[in-house]
């Protein structure tokens, strides 16, 4: 472990806690896309399937735990929660993303470290995690006023993997045999993706001004 | 034997 997956892990823990928050608090998933969420639990769930197999660390298994429940708690609310689910832009979030999963399945049967059913369902998660946040910034482009809460979310998801992309730099220099080129290739377009949000966000930060993305 | 390449990172 070093500092900079530690800040990985803690950005991407504080983005899920952000916008559970905002849930929470406002009962309104407003500007959230349902896809991204739904995206998302499947690449937790196709990336942790050693949870119940291998042990690495209390810290590995309980970060696990809290990825996978929080964002099927999130996918539930948002589809079941009486409150919660009249607030879904359900015409809104209209990006078509089983082309996403079929498109991240399709590269993970093509491009894996070993041809094994986690190996494959691992990279499948690595490919599928680097476009699930597009349902959510088309969301975000169509909804015209970004609340805070939201665009913190979004920030601290995209902020995430740049921690990781130092830490896969901090890795390969001090350990021989890392190198992981699927995580690194995807990590880098994950964080790309972010780019034009990231843009932005720093202008409606500096203007004080409310986040809008240009359609 | 192959190294099972254990994914040690969230």
């Amino acid at each position: 472990m070093n500092v900079f997956r530690f800040a990985g892990d803690m950005t991407h823990l504080f983005s899920v806690l952000v916008l559970l928050l905002k849930i929470y608090a406002t009962k309104s998933c407003s500007g959230i896309s349902l896809k991204t969420q739904e995206l998302y639990a499947l690449v937790f769930l196709t990336r942790y399937l050693d949870l119940l197999t291998d042990f690495i660390s209390l810290y590995n298994t309980v970060m696990k735990l809290v990825f996978i429940s929080s964002s099927l708690a999130i996918v539930w609310c948002m589809r079941a929660h009486p409150v919660v689910r009249r607030t879904y832009d359900k015409d809104q979030d209209t990006f078509r993303h089983y082309t996403l999963v079929a498109g991240s399945l399709v590269l993970a049967l093509l491009f894996h470290d070993r041809f094994t059913i986690r190996e494959v369902c691992w990279a499948f998660s690595i490919y599928l995690e680097a476009v699930a946040i597009l349902p959510q910034l088309v969301l975000l482009q169509r909804s015209r006023n970004v609340d805070n809460l939201t665009g913190q979310y979004v920030f601290f998801l995209g902020a995430y993997r740049a921690f990781y992309i130092l830490n896969w730099i901090y890795r390969y220099f001090t350990e021989q045999h890392f190198s992981r080129w699927i995580p690194w290739i995807a990590g880098l377009v994950q964080t790309g993706l972010y780019a034009d949000f990231f843009y932005y966000y720093y202008l409606s930060w500096k203007n004080n001004v409310k986040l809008q993305l240009p359609a | 034997e192959v190294e099972e390449t254990a994914h040690d990172e969230l």
